[in-house]
Formats: C-alpha cells, sequence, structure tokens
C-alpha cells in the first residue's frame, strides 16, 4: 500500500501509508507553499508586472509558476549522475524514482535541465529568461492582452540585448532560449496531467 | 479537482502573496 509523491518540491518521494489524505497533502503544501511565494516575489520585481491589473498578474502567475520553478529548479536535477535531489536534500536516482511510478516527466526535465545548462547563461541572463518564460505563461483568462503582449516584448528585446552584449559571436544563444519556451509549455501540460491523475485517499 | 491550479491551492497562495505587499504600496 506503499504510496509515493514523486516531487522534488516535497521532502521525501515516500509517503507515509499510515497518514490520511488530507494531512499528506497539507505536508505538501507546507513544502511548496514557500517556492510560490518565491515565484510572486519574482514577479512583483518584473519591471511593468505591477502595472498589470490583478486579475491578469493572478492569471499570469496560475499559469506560469510551474514554468518559472522548472527553470529555477533544474538545479536539483543533476544530469550526470541522473539523480533528483528532494527538498530534505537526499538524491534519489532515476532508477529509484522509477520504481516509485516517476514517467515521462522525469526524462522530460532532464532533457530540458541538460540543454538549458549547456547555455551557460550567467545569473542576471537567467533572471531576465526567466522573467520572459513568467510573462510568456498561457494568456487564456486574460483581461488584456495587449498589456501583457507589449510586456513581453519589452522584456524579449531586453533579453536579446543582455544575450549580444555578453555573447557577441553566439546570438543563436537567444533563439535557443526562445525555444526552450514551448518545451516548458509542454512540460506544464504533463505535469497538469500527473496532477490530474494524481489522487490521495482518505 | 478538474483545474490542476485548483488542486494545489495556487490561486489562494498567489493572492495572499501579491496582496502582502499591495498593502503596504503607498497610494
Amino acid at each position: 500500500n506503499r504510496m509515493h509523491l514523486v516531487c522534488p518540491m516535497n521532502t521525501s518521494p515516500q509517503v507515509d501509508p499510515q497518514k490520511s489524505g488530507h494531512s499528506i497533502w497539507e505536508e505538501f503544501s507546507m513544502s511548496f507553499t514557500p517556492a510560490v511565494r518565491e515565484v510572486v516575489e519574482f514577479a512583483k520585481r518584473i519591471p511593468g508586472f505591477r502595472d498589470l491589473s490583478e486579475h491578469d498578474q493572478v492569471s499570469l502567475l496560475k499559469a506560469g509558476t510551474f514554468e518559472v520553478l522548472v527553470v529555477r529548479f533544474t538545479s536539483l536535477f543533476d544530469v550526470k549522475e541522473r539523480a533528483v535531489t528532494f527538498l530534505s536534500g537526499r538524491k534519489y536516482s532515476v532508477e529509484a524514482l522509477r520504481s516509485m511510478g516517476a514517467g515521462d516527466l522525469l526524462n522530460s526535465m532532464f532533457d530540458f535541465t541538460e540543454k538549458l545548462q549547456a547555455l551557460n547563461l550567467g545569473e542576471e541572463e537567467m533572471s531576465l529568461f526567466t522573467a520572459v518564460v513568467l510573462v510568456s505563461a498561457d494568456r487564456s483568462g486574460l483581461e488584456n492582452v495587449n498589456s501583457v503582449e507589449a510586456l513581453q516584448e519589452s522584456l524579449i528585446r531586453a533579453l536579446r540585448s543582455l544575450i549580444t552584449k555578453n555573447h557577441p559571436n553566439e546570438i543563436a544563444i537567444f533563439t535557443k532560449l526562445l525555444l526552450k519556451l514551448p518545451d516548458l509549455r509542454s512540460l506544464n501540460n504533463m505535469h497538469s496531467e500527473q496532477l490530474l491523475a494524481f489522487k490521495v485517499h482518505p | 479537482f478538474s483545474d490542476p491550479a485548483s488542486n494545489l491551492g495556487l490561486e489562494d497562495i498567489i493572492r495572499k502573496a501579491l496582496m502582502g505587499n499591495m498593502e503596504e504600496r503607498p497610494e
């Protein structure tokens, strides 16, 4: 009857079968809530984000938080060792996580991590890219799509000029980064499917 | 649950974190 919740935002992938579904979910929530709050704090510092309507700020954050977290937590995925570090600091091998039910999402996360790390972005570049990721999140339900698109364009322009300045001979990095956006969207969709399929029994 | 974001209570966390700073903003 052993259950698993294979998400590095959890302290451990193993779930105590004695605990109720409610308390498992409460504990998991306590683990990922600080990470979500950090994404909100990050969003607040994106120039122009607070000028969007409150409704659109919330919509973008709802749609884009996971994508931002994927970028931020690629450091938890050790591509060489094929292992993932969970919140407790303990590392679990891909084989171990597979035996706990991890599937395609895990492979896709490693692919994404490997490609992103290969670009060797600096801190400022990564931060600007992450801002682009957030404002490029799914547009459904937005009140003012034009304002979001204007913000997205200005951030993409800033990213392009930063990459051009830092890597004058490697402008392909910029194109590769923009191609990460659809990858993130598909990771987000896979993650949503996992969430919907996850059931905790009382 | 039909909406993964609702499943995680994401909207509630986001609204609280956003509003936390709004209260501090001078009008």
